[in-house]
């Protein structure tokens, strides 16, 4: 199963839910890669690993092997495909032809989870994500720049299943940042559930200092803080992500 | 004086900064004209305006004259540049020789300030901007993965001086969505206050749900929230953008 974790709308916690998500996975012994595609390489710094050489972005533009660039992270329970420098040349040289998407997609051999980690754009890297993806978490901060953004996003997912690859699905919409005082969350929490209903999580990621904290330790929050409410909140996350694609 | 609000990483306060600087220079009396050359278009519908048409896209493109893309938004005493459609056309078109930088800088002509907004990316339409610019405001969350980042933007800026643009200066880094009772904001703050000194805005503006709010009744802080702490916050900012232009 290839999720792709996706929102043009910076900031909106793409990178912390790639990460939380992986490492809960895994606390559940399914056997999980995660691959950071963005040239920022926040989920590679933020499991405590360096730029890769080579790195992804050289295994996608199949100067490398998928040996050559995974990290086994023993301690986690899963394995990470880093970014690095060789994202920038994947960028400036993708032809547009399926090659990446394919290499892409076969990483997701031996495992029961690829998620993918996108830059906050829909550009060439996020393009190949989505052309190799079988669903999309939708990370979404509950604030106004971030809800306005949705139909746009929605619309570039309907537009690469039309085009590219018809088996991408929304696999759901999760609630990031999550601050119940304001009047603010629980409006646009109430506006995304009476538009997307049954395709938004169930679980609401809470705003937590101990999320912005974790990656400074070069750990997801499920390990960092594993008794908050932050840790509980995306251990409930994937608990809905399994039942979503392994129920179905 | 065309000044660049640009920051790689997303959801720093980019847009947030944009828009409330040039209200509240508009309120001291400067003439501004703010540019929204991110697609997301979060500038122009923060202010309560729709996706232009003709957008600055095809202002860039030549395709549009300045006059009819520009909104004169009354009652904030600042005009307006929106971002639409046709910022995706200079995206899909951008050929990478001077034109639309040149176009991008003849829009400062008779205003005191230029403000841009770019997206969270280095792509085209920042290089764009980075290229027609005098000086870069640089926003930055107080947080681990934002602090991560500095160090590839600045020497993105170094690169930008060096082949394209050699007046290009850092104006300042101003610290954003700061959250005092956390210690992980304390850290930052001290770190980035060692490395860059003097180029740090003393103002730091604090998280604040005011902030959030404003854009879903299209107005900056400092007309939605006046007398709130975000909104002295902005015009302490925009006094000390206006000691670092105007004193120099
Ligand atoms: N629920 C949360 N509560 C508080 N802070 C959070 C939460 N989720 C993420 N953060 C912090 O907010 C910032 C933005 O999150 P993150 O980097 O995961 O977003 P992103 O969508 O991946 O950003 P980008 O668009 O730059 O890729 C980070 O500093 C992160 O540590
Ligand atoms: N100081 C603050 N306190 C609380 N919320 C803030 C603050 N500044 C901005 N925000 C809110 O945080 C979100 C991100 O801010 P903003 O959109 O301005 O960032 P950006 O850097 O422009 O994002 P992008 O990278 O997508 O362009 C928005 O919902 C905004 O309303
Ligand atoms: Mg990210
Ligand atoms: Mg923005």
């Amino acid at each position: 199963m290839i999720l792709v974790v996706a929102n043009q709308k910076g900031g909106v916690g793409k990178t912390t839910t790639a990460v939380n998500l992986a490492a809960s996975l895994a606390e559940k012994d399914r056997r999980v890669l995660l691959a950071d595609l963005d040239p920022q390489g926040n989920a590679t710094s933020g499991l405590g690993a360096v730029p890769g050489d080579p790195d992804l972005g050289s295994y996608l533009l199949g100067e490398s092997g998928a040996d050559e660039v995974r990290l086994g992270l023993e301690d986690l329970g899963f394995d990470l495909m880093p970014a690095g420098e060789d994202l920038l040349s994947l960028l400036a040289a993708y032809p547009g032809d399926g090659a990446a998407p394919r290499r892409l997609a076969a990483l997701a051999q031996g495992y029961d989870y690829l998620i993918v980690d996108t830059p906050p754009s829909v550009g060439p890297l996020s393009l190949i994500a989505l052309a190799a993806g079988d669903a999309v978490v939708v990370p979404l901060q509950a604030e106004y720049y971030a809800l306005e953004g949705l139909a746009a996003l929605v619309r570039t997912l309907d537009r690469v299943r039309r085009r590219q690859n018809p088996r991408l699905r929304l696999l759901g919409i999760l609630l990031t940042m999550y601050d119940r005082r304001t009047v603010l969350a629980r409006q646009v929490e109430a506006e995304v559930r009476k538009h997307f209903g049954e395709r938004v999580f169930q679980a609401v990621v809470p705003r937590s200092v101990r999320l912005a904290e974790a990656p400074s330790f070069g750990l997801p929050v499920v390990h960092y803080a594993p008794g908050s409410p932050a840790s509980w909140a995306y251990h409930a996350f994937a608990r809905e992500v399994i039942q979503r694609v392994e129920a179905a």
